[in-house]
């Protein structure tokens, strides 16, 4: 990407960033569980890598446009495929006649993500235009073992969809185990209703890896904004949201009386000069959206710029739909732009680049009409412009799936958030939207690798350091506050501040996760407590984790699991929750407590000091919650962080009080 | 066969380190339940034998419960699709 690293503070140029402390990832492999991969992008080149890290035992196979010998180098060190479940699945022979049988990606999907985790320096790249600049993953020295599991198939009537089977899925698990991978990337979810991780692939598979020291990366998902649409939930997963970054594509809005507006659209096109702006009338005033009801005079559009007010809200597909039939019926008449005014807490619906499709709030959409009805001949001029930097405010994107978690409330989801807006990255030159081999996506997808490139250069400098250790230092490390200082917003209906069911920790702060202080580390006993909490049988977990394994009578709870969250969802008696810490940082440190008491609550740590030194790296302390009120409430939000004056140690804490048991959601 | 898709029969973690062996004893416990070694490597689909134990077959709804039912048998999960996001 050519942004979204310096805006997460790993600018190339800087020699003192843990890019260059941890060689920019290099002997780490990443496993990237995906569509595939375009090895000729220049993305994947190799130049400067040393040899294959030595504890590779994967290959490269070859098949449909894809030789082994000649497409997998020492950057794509393994490229494999799986497609029998979705096979078999089928019954009918599949088609993928939009396909390669082999591991080469048709859609793109897995060209983006591999190359945001650890694609190579590329100079001189942009997005017609939009984005120049030196291109490259987040651990350009890392490698990266393919795993194509998602496939483009023509269904009947012509549709294209990809399908990504759960048996393929668990088989690139199976494989990517055995290979060596030290990262797993994957930027695949499932939809509501979420199944208990024993029914779950993803969660077998991860859990399978994260005992052997992998640390896997998932997707949150995007069904937001819409609370407990979070996917990927296990505890032993990094889960990730997505959000925007300093950087913008707006395009300026001239009008004949020289105002200017800023609306939404990645429009790339050449400036529309001083062109009549119109407004149609509706021939159905009443019609929902109105867009939809557009009837459009050739003579009076050609040529022309269209006002336009949509009353469709809510969903991104219906507004998307409303948006399209509108741009449809004005590039059909002539007209050389659209403006469309659109509830502002709803998505910005991305349109084909070449054609000004222009989206505003009510409150500028209503300016303009104003304009257009207090002069005879209104004009307006359209001009793409390129925002980088501190004035532009950093949010939760719209779409990023949100807590709390369907499953196991008390276990915080999502857990960190990372830029997914408008990520130009390598795609496939079967992507119909590419331009000169790279492309902008949005999406949970495109937040995801961004993690996992960290955790390489996190792999890199502290390879003991376990998966749970990872996910805390990410978690406890991560920015509330965007680069001007303030707090996040989480886009939505309405816009708000992020809390961590928007963002987990925050927005990912690699810098500091390298340097995190304590950890809030996580065993197999650990694993073991969640699994009696959850009510999983002795037998199960026995063969599960390979250890006899007899749940304590009374069971365990999961507020218990040493996790850098505390999010209890039914508070009613006052409550005494353990943790520990496990000192990474200097062996002599003392870290005193701070708490932000999330209102209505009365929060105590105890011990408030910890002294370390070394002999001491581990301790434990308890943190009791009660209720000021006695009523049920939504969830209320604050902090507890141990400081030694060096490192902030910060857990979000998210409590919800009930005396009455029903739903308040 | 057209009442059969595939299911994933999760075993838990591996029992022992050889994957050949562990794909025979994938393939004896579907026999059990199929009625042939044959046709049980006909209904495989995969052997999970490298990071956990376990096996992806087509079976029957009937065929699924029967192998769900058996002690060494952690989970029977049917299929599904997952999405890009």
């Amino acid at each position: 990407t050519t942004r979204s690293w310096d805006f997460l503070g790993l600018p190339s140029q800087s020699p003192s960033n843990i890019l260059h402390k941890s060689s920019m990832g290099d002997g780490v492999i990443i496993g990237v569980i995906d569509s595939g991969i375009w090895p000729e992008s220049k993305s994947f080149n190799h130049n400067g890598l040393g040899p294959v890290p030595s504890h590779w035992k994967g290959i490269c196979e070859s098949g449909d446009r894809s030789n082994a010998t000649i497409h997998c180098n020492r950057k794509i060190i393994g490229a494999r495929r799986f497609i029998d479940g979705l096979r078999k699945e089928h019954g009918k022979p599949l088609n993928l006649s939009a396909e390669f049988l082999s591991s080469r990606d048709a859609h793109g999907h897995g060209t983006h993500t591999a190359s945001t985790a650890a694609g190579s320096f590329v100079t001189n790249v942009s997005y017609k235009g939009l984005g120049h600049g030196t291109i490259k993953g987040g651990a350009p020295n890392a490698r990266l073992a393919i795993y194509k599991v998602c496939w483009n198939v023509l269904e009947d009537g012509n549709a294209l969809v990809l399908r990504c089977s759960s048996a393929d899925v668990l088989k690139a698990f199976d494989e990517a185990l055995h290979d060596g991978v030290d990262v797993l990337s994957l930027s695949i979810g499932s939809s509501i209703p979420l199944e208990q991780e024993v029914h779950d692939d993803i969660a077998i598979g991860s859990f399978h890896a994260v005992a052997r020291g992998i640390t896997v990366v998932c997707a949150a998902g995007n069904h937001g904004p819409l609370a407990e649409t979070v996917s990927n939930t296990a505890p032993w997963i990094i889960t990730v949201a997505a959000s925007t970054m300093d950087r913008s594509f707006p395009t300026s809005i001239t009008l004949g009386n020289n105002k200017t507006f800023l609306g939404q659209a990645m429009f790339t096109g050449p400036e529309i000069g001083f062109a009549s702006l119109i407004y149609p009338e509706l021939d159905d005033p009443t019609a929902d959206g109105g867009c939809q009801s557009l009837s459009l005079d050739k003579t009076m559009v050609a040529g022309k710029v269209v006002l336009y007010f949509t009353r469709v809200s809510g969903s991104t597909a219906a507004i998307g739909t409303a948006i399209t039939n509108a741009l449809a019926a004005v590039i059909e008449a002539g007209g050389v732009g659209l403006i469309v005014a659109k509830n502002p807490s709803d998505f910005s619906v991305p349109f084909n680049e070449d054609f000004p499709c222009i989206q505003v709030d009510y409150e500028i959409g209503t300016q303009i009409l104003f304009y257009i009805r207090s002069t005879r001949f209104p004009l307006v001029k359209l001009r793409p412009k390129t925002f980088i930097g501190k004035p532009l405010s950093v949010k939760v994107a719209y779409f990023s799936s949100r807590g709390p978690n369907s499953i196991t409330p008390a276990i915080l989801k999502p857990d960190i958030a990372a830029p997914g807006v408008n990520i130009l990255a390598a795609t496939s030159l079967r992507d119909p939207l590419w331009e000169g081999g790279y492309r902008m996506e949005s999406g949970t997808s495109m937040s995801t690798p961004h993690v996992a490139g960290i955790v390489a250069l996190l792999k890199a400098m502290h390879p003991n350091w376990s998966p749970a250790a990872i996910k805390s230092a990410l978690v406890t490390t991560a920015w509330r506050n965007g680069p001007s200082g303030l707090p996040i917003f989480a886009e939505g209906s309405s816009q708000k501040l992020a809390n961590p069911f928007d963002f987990g920790g925050g927005i990912v702060n690699p810098s500091e996760a390298a340097d995190p202080g304590l950890v809030y580390d996580v065993g197999k006993a650990g694993y073991i407590q969640y699994l009696c909490a959850m009510d999983y049988n002795n037998s199960d977990i026995t063969r599960v984790v390979k250890q006899n394994t007899t749940c304590p009578i009374k069971k365990p709870s999961i507020l218990d699991m040493n996790l850098p969250s505390i999010t209890i969802p039914n508070l009613n008696n006052p409550i005494t929750i353990e943790r520990s810490v496990t000192n990474v940082g200097a062996p002599e440190s003392i870290y005193r407590a701070t708490i932000e008491t999330p209102f209505g609550t009365i929060v105590s740590v105890n011990p408030s000091a910890l002294v370390f030194n070394s002999t001491v790296r581990k301790l434990d302390f308890t943190i009791t919650i009660s209720a000021i009120h006695r009523m049920n409430t939504g969830y209320y939000f604050g902090s507890l962080c141990w400081a030694d004056g060096v490192h902030l140690v910060r857990i979000p804490l998210s409590v919800r009080t009930v005396f009455a048991p029903y739903d308040e959601n | 066969a057209a009442n059969s898709r595939v299911h994933i029969v999760y075993l838990g973690e591996r029992q022992h380190d050889n994957p050949k062996l562990l794909t025979d004893s994938h393939h004896d416990l579907l026999a059990t339940i199929v009625g042939s070694k044959e046709l049980a490597s006909e209904l495989m689909v995969y052997s999970y034998r490298h990071g956990f134990s376990g096996f992806a077959a087509k079976l029957t709804e009937s065929q699924a419960q029967k192998l769900s039912e058996l002690p060494s048998v952690v989970r029977v999960i049917p299929n599904s699709l997952h999405k890009l996001q």
